[in-house]
């Protein structure tokens, strides 16, 4: 199952 | 003191109702070199980020100012604009509005109150990426389209040199595969296999303001957020999109 993750996730 | 004149309202419409399919409000950093606008929508899936250099423009006219403003109401008397209408906008600082003028068979006004939307400072952040696709909005739409039958989300792929935009329900799956001699394509730039999952809906959305002819830049990597950039009007819009990742 796949999840949706936020774009802050990447820029951290 | 802001002041712009666009030659073909309609056009600017779409700028418009790129932004406003994703975010509630935006604020406009205008200064001398044009207009520009960053914003996350609220869920922080989805970064919006619009730039108008001053020559897009008939007539331009500026001094820095941030103007925010409600996008439904701004996409609502955009939506009045006539086919050949020129759009004016004006800061009104005394009274606080926006004016939105539409010249054409008639002049009409409207005044838009400006709300108190902070500047974000959000970037584009800088993320290198191993594939660049441009292909037109046409075929990738319809695309899309196919993968919406199927599931409320979808997997861009690049597979052994081909851009692959696939989908896969419970049932039924769909597939629509790019070779880079396709018509559709303009250029692959590809660096390595790579896929990522996204939400459907978002993806339409940042592709509603293109025309079937106008050219996506796609970035792509694995498990990345997708970058979508193209031009309408003589403005530039880029997206990115969070993936959707196994958990």
């Amino acid at each position: 199952k796949n999840k949706q993750v936020k774009l802050s996730d990447f820029f951290r | 003191m802001f002041r712009a004149v666009i030659s073909e309202a309609k056009e600017f419409k779409k700028v418009i109702d790129a932004a406003s399919n994703l975010l509630d409000e935006i604020c406009f950093e205008v200064n001398e070199e044009g207009i520009k606008a960053r914003a996350m929508d609220p869920s922080h899936v989805a970064l919006v980020s619009i730039d108008i250099p001053k020559e897009a423009f008939e007539e331009y006219e500026a001094d820095v100012h941030d103007i925010g403003v409600d996008l439904e109401a701004f996409k609502k008397i955009m939506n009045r604009a006539k086919a050949k209408d020129k759009l004016i906008l004006e800061l009104d600082e005394e009274k606080n509005k926006l004016n939105v003028i539409f010249k054409g068979a008639a002049t009409r006004k409207f005044a838009l109150a400006l709300y108190d939307v902070s500047s974000s400072n959000l970037q584009v952040p800088d993320i290198e990426y191993p594939n660049e696709i441009l292909i037109k909005a046409g075929p990738f739409v319809d695309a899309l389209k196919d993968a919406d039958l199927v599931n409320d989300h979808v997997t861009l792929k690049v597979e052994d040199g081909k851009f692959i935009v696939y989908a896969k329900g419970d049932l039924n799956e769909s597939e629509t595969i790019f070779e880079e001699d396709s018509e559709s394509i303009i250029s692959m730039n590809i660096g390595e296999n790579a896929k990522s999952t996204f939400n459907l809906e978002y993806l339409r959305d940042m592709t509603k303001a293109a025309s079937s002819s106008d050219i996506l830049k796609i970035y792509l990597g694995t498990d990345m957020p997708v970058k979508i950039e193209y031009d309408v009007a003589g403005a530039n819009l880029t997206f990115l999109l969070a993936p959707r990742i196994e958990s």
